[in-house]
């Protein structure tokens, strides 16, 4: 009945004991609600005769309303605990999980790794899942979001810093490409999230980051395909798996910076592991 | 220089947005993975014959004995599957660092068996966790091993674009046949 806490009084990361959802972290001895949970928004459906009335597709994100959908809302969790990691495994659905880890040797980082789908679509409606966070990060409608690795930049909700825009579609008005990390900044603390493969992101309130991680479409979006995004594999639709890693710090003292490049470096650029079988080669002879 | 051919190619026709952001369809998906796949082996040949020089480096009067070393990379280890791990019950892992500084990795391979060891090259015998594979509810066609555990230990302070290598031996190992053969 107690919940679970991974890391350690500096960086930590609690999760609720029965559900395994997060709850709060704590960054440089800070700590801060957060919690994160997976939707889905449905996608809409158009006659594709004018633009304003194309259906949501593979090259169109276009969302039926601007509300998400929870997955679940009752999820189960069982949590292995051990020298090197600690782990906890989420089943928000027979279609959705996720392993929260926390390694245990100079670690400033959670990892989550999600697995996603087959979408179901016997209800006829097509869905793009997604994972939001939320803090209690006074972001101030800011979020920061990488641009093909050269450098962040700056985004603010419902806002183009060249033109006066009149945003008619709120959620995909202000997704933005996140190509390795999406970031959001109050004060001198700062959260970010990387990604392992680019994906949509955003920040649609103050506090909030939500990251795109998979979709199963219907209707094509007349852009030159000329089907629906909706692809199987031996027979089922597609699953998709990948990680994200949460990570942050104080700006002022370049713990955030610092920890974010040594992550990005860990997870862009990591180790190759190579195998070779050993089985008619003893340890000496080996050595 | 040939061998790196495949993996420029593959990089030249990846530059497309299809290829990044997930919008082609799964044939292309696939076609994709197949010239990928086939940079991957060509790089590896590559990959083996600097790691086996780095090796024979330390010992040249092995060098006709080191050459032979066979040194393969599991493309599936994102979903915990790798058929040299199924079906050897002594093996080694070389874990290679890109980077020109020294780093720490957690190394997780799939495993069948019910407990392991695993040395350094000094024969120093390493902590090691075992953390089940989250099994799916319903069976999808995919994932094709025997594998339900991820064994995990920490390589320490990798030497800047170096390699280390760790023995891993188990013990009660359960030898899959057939049932298990990988596809193509």
């Amino acid at each position: 009945g107690r919940d679970v806490i991974l890391g350690n009084t500096k960086f930590n990361a609690v999760l609720d004991w029965e559900t395994g959802s997060l709850k709060s972290m704590v960054l440089d001895r800070t700590k801060f609600s957060v919690s994160q949970d997976f939707y889905y928004y449905k996608g809409y459906i158009g006659d594709n005769k004018e633009f304003v009335n194309r259906s949501s597709g593979a090259y169109i994100f276009r969302p039926n309303g601007s509300e998400a959908l929870s997955v679940s809302s009752t999820k189960k969790s069982s949590t292995y605990k051990g020298d090197l990691v600690d782990e906890t495994h989420i089943k928000w659905s027979d279609w959705l999980s996720q392993v929260v880890r926390y390694y245990k040797e100079d670690t400033y980082h959670v990892e989550m790794e999600w697995l996603a789908g087959p979408i179901p679509v016997d209800d006829n409606v097509g869905k793009e899942i997604i994972s939001r966070f939320k803090s209690d990060l006074l972001s101030d409608g800011l979020f920061y979001t990488d641009s093909n690795g050269r450098e962040m930049l700056e985004r603010k909700r419902n806002f183009r810093p060249t033109w006066s825009v009149n945003i008619k579609e709120p959620v995909s008005a202000n997704y933005y490409p996140v190509t390795s990390r999406i970031t959001l900044r109050d004060g001198d603390k700062e959260f970010s999230i990387l990604t392992d493969r680019a994906q949509g992101g955003t920040s649609l309130n103050n506090g909030e980051v939500e990251l795109m991680v998979h979709r199963r479409l219907l209707h094509d979006d007349a852009f030159g395909v000329s089907e629906a995004l909706n692809e199987t594999a031996f027979g089922h639709g597609l699953v998709a798996i990948g990680k994200h890693w949460l990570t942050g710090g104080n700006i002022s003292s370049g713990t955030a910076a610092q920890r974010t490049r040594s992550l990005q470096q860990q997870v862009l650029l990591s180790p190759w592991l190579f195998f070779t079988p050993a089985d008619n080669i003893s340890f000496t002879e080996w050595v | 220089s040939v061998d790196l051919n495949k993996m420029r190619e593959a990089m030249g026709i990846m530059q497309h947005h299809d290829a990044v952001t997930g919008t082609e369809r799964q044939k292309v998906a696939s076609d994709y993975a197949r010239v990928l796949f086939e940079g991957f082996e060509e790089c590896g040949i590559i990959a083996q014959a600097a790691i086996n020089k780095l090796i024979a480096n330390k010992k040249q009067s092995e060098v006709s004995r080191v050459d032979a070393v066979p040194i393969k990379s599991c493309l599936l280890l994102n979903i915990s599957q790798c058929d040299i791990l199924d079906y050897s019950n002594q093996f080694v892992v070389t874990v290679y660092n890109p980077l020109s500084h020294r780093v720490s990795h957690y190394v997780r391979v799939p495993v069948s068996g019910a407990s392991y060891t695993v040395q350094d090259p000094t024969g120093k015998q390493l902590k090691i966790q075992l953390v089940p594979i989250p099994q799916p509810v319903i069976e999808i066609p995919g994932r094709v091993s025997p594998a339900t555990m991820e064994l995990v230990f920490y390589a320490k302070d990798l030497p800047p674009l170096g390699f280390r290598s760790y023995y891993i031996s188990g013990s009660n190992h359960i030898h899959h046949t057939s049932k298990y053969k990988i596809h193509p």
